[in-house]
Parts: structure tokens; C-alpha cells; sequence
């Protein structure tokens, strides 16, 4: 049996928000200690990794591990339905064909209960390494954000170079070009607004806008956004939650 | 010109 208790609905259409626009078929492992999916897109260059905690939810129980293979399009529907200051509680039994989704708007004794039908999704899990990264950064993700949306009206191709001191985003297109310099600083008052640059190889990469633009979605989940690149890994784009995480492993472009 | 890489090479199925 599982009961996962968001204590807003809005937390868990966040997440789903954050990339059911870069992949639709999705399986949410959900165990002892949480919920874990996985996904890749058609294109097999971006691939999305989820986990949320015990911690993330107000309640949380599952006694046998549960997959629920859930079309997000359809999930997306059910999640339109409740509030977002909704409590919102996932409920399947232990093998499940469908999951209920239980809103309640506990002010006003109101009740909504979906019920979705579970797909046999047929996935490859892959397995991520740790992988060793040249440069991580950490930034206000609404200030990549802009960087990504701004400099991808340039090109379907965005730069990322960061050397010791600098970190440069570039696009070279057609109608013309942008740049944008950010240097690390600190920020003492507002530590969100800090950006904090750790580096033992400079990085020279490029990466295709249009998937970047979907992985910038996942900032309203977080002030922050981890970005960790090498020229040997997929780069990756990470959001965390109170417990758990949004990552993105983008594969970049390389020269023929 | 820049060929857009995919994650086959990167990770391995499990």
C-alpha cells in the first residue's frame, strides 16, 4: 500500500510541471524511502532523474516497493483539478492498475478524488555513475532562467564557457548575437542571489537551446540550479527539493 | 558545425 501526503498540491505539480514538457511516459518507482523516476527523451539526449524524499511529504508509507507507469499528459489533467494549497494524497494498493489521487481543502471540508489508470511503460533504467565534473556552479535559477530564454532567441545553440574567473554564455545566430559575463560573488544579505564557481578545468561547451529551454523549467522548484559540466560527461542541471531532487543529464553538441 | 551528442555513449542500461 502507498499513501504519499504532499501537504500542498502545488509541490507535486511543481515537480511534474518541471519536465512533463521534455517527456511524457514515465514510471515512479516508489519505495520505502520515496519516490524515484526516471525518463528519456525521444531524442535520447536528455534524461530526467527524480527523487523525492520521505522528507518532501507530510506523510509518507509504503510498505512493498510499487511501480505506478503514469502518462504525464494524463496526470497533468488530474492535477489541473485540485488547488494548489490542497493537501494531495497519492494512493495505490501494492499492484496497482490505477492510482487515486486525493485533494483536500481541509478549510472547507471539500474533497476531490481522481483516479488515473497506470501503464505498463516498457524503460530502460540507466544506471548514473558518479561521474567527475570539471567546473560546478551554482546560481540563482531564475537568473539562468533569462540567460537560457534570452540568449535562445539568437540560436539553436548556446555556449558555456567558464574559465577561473568567468562564466560566459553565448549565442551566435542569424538575426545576430548575445553574450552574458557573470562573475562569482557573494552575496552576504541575499545568499540566494550569490554564484558560487568551483573549477579545476576551464569548460568549453555547447549545448542545443531547445533543451535547455525545457530544463529551465524545473527553476520554479528552486531558488538555486547546480550546474555541473565536464567535456567527458553529460553536463548536469540540478534542482533540489526539501528532500530529494529534479536533475537533468544533458548530452552537449560536439564539433564533426 | 556541431552534431547534437546523445546519452548512449554516457550511460549504460541496468
Amino acid at each position: 500500500m502507498l499513501e504519499a501526503k504532499f501537504e500542498e498540491a502545488s509541490l507535486f505539480k511543481k515537480i511534474i510541471d518541471g519536465f512533463k514538457d521534455c517527456v511524457q511516459l514515465v514510471n515512479f518507482q516508489c519505495k520505502e524511502d520515496g519516490i524515484i523516476a526516471q525518463a528519456v527523451d525521444d531524442s535520447r539526449v536528455l534524461l530526467v532523474s527524480l527523487e523525492i524524499g520521505i522528507e518532501a511529504f507530510q506523510e509518507y508509507r509504503c510498505d512493498h516497493p510499487v511501480t505506478l507507469g503514469i502518462d504525464l499528459n494524463s496526470l497533468s489533467k488530474v492535477l489541473r483539478c485540485g488547488n494548489n494549497s490542497d493537501t494531495l494524497t497519492l494512493i495505490a494498493d501494492d499492484t496497482p492498475d490505477s492510482v487515486l489521487l486525493l485533494f483536500e481543502d481541509t478549510k472547507k471540508d471539500r474533497i476531490a478524488e481522481y483516479s488515473l489508470k497506470l501503464m505498463d511503460i516498457d524503460a530502460d533504467f540507466l544506471k548514473i555513475e558518479e561521474l567527475a565534473y570539471d567546473t560546478t556552479l551554482l546560481m540563482p535559477s531564475s537568473e539562468f532562467t533569462k540567460i537560457v530564454r534570452d540568449l535562445s532567441q539568437f540560436s539553436d545553440s548556446l555556449n558555456i564557457m567558464i574559465t577561473k574567473e568567468t562564466i560566459k554564455f553565448v549565442a551566435d545566430g542569424d538575426i545576430g548575437s548575445g553574450s552574458v559575463i557573470l562573475k562569482p560573488f557573494v552575496n552576504m544579505d541575499k545568499p540566494e542571489e550569490s554564484i558560487k564557481l568551483e573549477m579545476d578545468q576551464p569548460v568549453d561547451l555547447t549545448f542545443g537551446s531547445k533543451y535547455l529551454q525545457d530544463i529551465v523549467k524545473g527553476s520554479a522548484l528552486s531558488e538555486k540550479v547546480g550546474v555541473r559540466l565536464s567535456s567527458e560527461a553529460p553536463a548536469l542541471f540540478q534542482f533540489d527539493l526539501k528532500s530529494g531532487y529534479l536533475q537533468f543529464f544533458l548530452a552537449p553538441k560536439f564539433n564533426d | 558545425k556541431k552534431t547534437q551528442g546523445t546519452l548512449e555513449s554516457f550511460f549504460k542500461k541496468s
